[in-house]
C-alpha cells in the first residue's frame, strides 16, 4: 500500500516537520 | 518608541523584556510593530545589534490582515526585505534586491500612501 | 484501564499485528482487524507528519495540483498531522455515518498524539471506520459509507 503514493515512507509515530527558511516562498534561492 | 507588539503577533515568539528583541523557534511566523500609518509618506530605520548564528528575518510593512503564522510577504498584505541574500517578498515572491544584511547594518523602510486613507 | 501513556507504548508494537490494509472497491483501500478488537481498546495512531496548521493549506493545494489523495487529519487549531507522503496503515481508515471506532486526540508526554480507538467490540475481519467529522461546507463531499444512518455528505 506504500505504492499509493511515490517515495512514500511508513512512520511508527509521529515526526516533527523542520519547515526550511524558504518554506513559505514560490522559489526556494 | 516604536516597539515590538505584544499582542499583535504569533503566540509561540518570545518578545525580549525591551520589546525590541524578537526569537522564534517552531516555524516561520511574524510579530507586529506598535505604531501604524495610513495615510501620507512614513519613514521608520532600525540598526540590527545582534542576530544570532543560523538566524534570519524579514522587515517591513505589513498591513493588519497579513497572516502572523507565515513571514511577511507571504500574502499580499505584507512586503519584505530579508537578511540572508537581501532579498524582497511580496505574495511570497521572492526578488533580488540587495546583498544580505546583520549585525551593524542600519535599514530605512520608506512607505508612500495616499494623503486620504 | 491502564494510564493512557501505557497503553500507548504497547499500542506502537500491537497495532501492526492488530489491523491490515485491504483493496476496497469503493474506496480503493480500507483498515481491516486481524483480530478481535474489544470495546475501548486502543487500535491505531494515526501518524504522520505534524505540521502548523497555514502549512496544510499550502500543502493540501500542492497536492491536489499533482492529483494525489491527501491524508491529513487536524489535531487542534495550530497543528496538523499530514500522513500523505510519511505515515502509518491509519491513512487508510474509511469514514462510516455509523462507525465501528472513533478518534480523540490524546495528551502523553507533552505530544499530542490522534489515537483511533474501538466504540464496540469489533469482530476479526471486519472494516475499522471511524466518523471523520468533517467541518460543514458549502461544497458537498457525498458519503458513500452505505450504513443505515448514512447523512449523505461527508461535510
Amino acid at each position: 500500500w506504500s505504492a499509493f503514493a511515490p517515495d512514500f515512507k511508513e512512520l511508527d509515530e509521529n515526526v516533527e516537520y523542520e519547515e526550511r527558511e524558504s518554506e513559505f516562498d514560490l522559489t526556494d534561492e | 518608541t516604536v516597539l515590538l507588539a505584544l499582542h499583535d503577533r504569533a503566540p509561540q515568539l518570545k518578545i525580549s523584556e525591551d520589546r525590541l528583541a524578537v526569537t522564534g523557534e517552531k516555524g516561520y511566523c511574524m510579530v507586529r510593530a506598535t505604531h501604524w500609518v495610513n495615510r501620507g509618506s512614513w519613514y521608520w530605520e532600525a540598526t540590527i545589534e545582534e542576530m544570532p548564528e543560523g538566524s534570519a528575518v524579514r522587515l517591513g510593512w505589513g498591513q493588519d490582515y497579513a497572516n502572523l503564522q507565515a513571514p511577511l510577504g507571504y500574502d499580499k498584505f505584507g512586503y519584505s526585505w530579508r537578511s540572508k541574500k537581501g532579498t524582497k517578498f511580496h505574495e511570497s515572491g521572492g526578488k533580488r534586491f540587495s546583498n544580505g544584511y546583520g549585525e551593524g547594518d542600519t535599514l530605512g523602510f520608506l512607505i508612500i500612501l495616499p494623503e486620504r486613507p | 484501564n491502564l494510564p493512557m501513556a501505557m497503553r500507548f507504548r504497547h499500542l506502537k508494537l500491537t497495532s501492526r499485528q492488530s489491523v491490515g490494509v485491504f483493496r476496497s472497491q469503493i474506496h480503493k483501500r480500507g483498515l481491516f482487524c486481524q483480530r478481535d478488537i474489544e470495546s475501548g481498546e486502543m487500535v491505531i495512531e494515526y501518524a504522520g507528519e505534524v505540521i502548523r496548521s497555514v502549512l496544510a493549506d499550502k500543502r493540501e493545494r500542492q497536492y491536489t495540483v499533482i492529483g494525489m489523495g491527501c491524508y491529513m487529519f487536524r489535531i487542534d487549531e495550530n497543528f496538523v498531522v499530514d500522513a500523505t507522503m510519511k505515515g502509518n496503515a491509519a491513512r487508510f481508515i474509511n469514514h462510516s455515518c455509523d462507525p465501528n471506532c472513533y478518534s480523540k486526540v490524546v495528551e502523553i508526554l507533552g505530544h499530542k498524539h490522534i489515537i483511533i480507538f474501538a466504540l464496540r467490540k469489533i469482530i476479526c475481519g471486519e472494516e475499522l471506520t471511524y466518523d471523520y467529522k468533517f467541518p460543514f461546507e458549502e461544497d458537498k463531499i457525498p458519503c458513500t459509507c452505505g450504513s443505515r444512518r448514512c447523512r449523505k455528505f461527508l461535510n
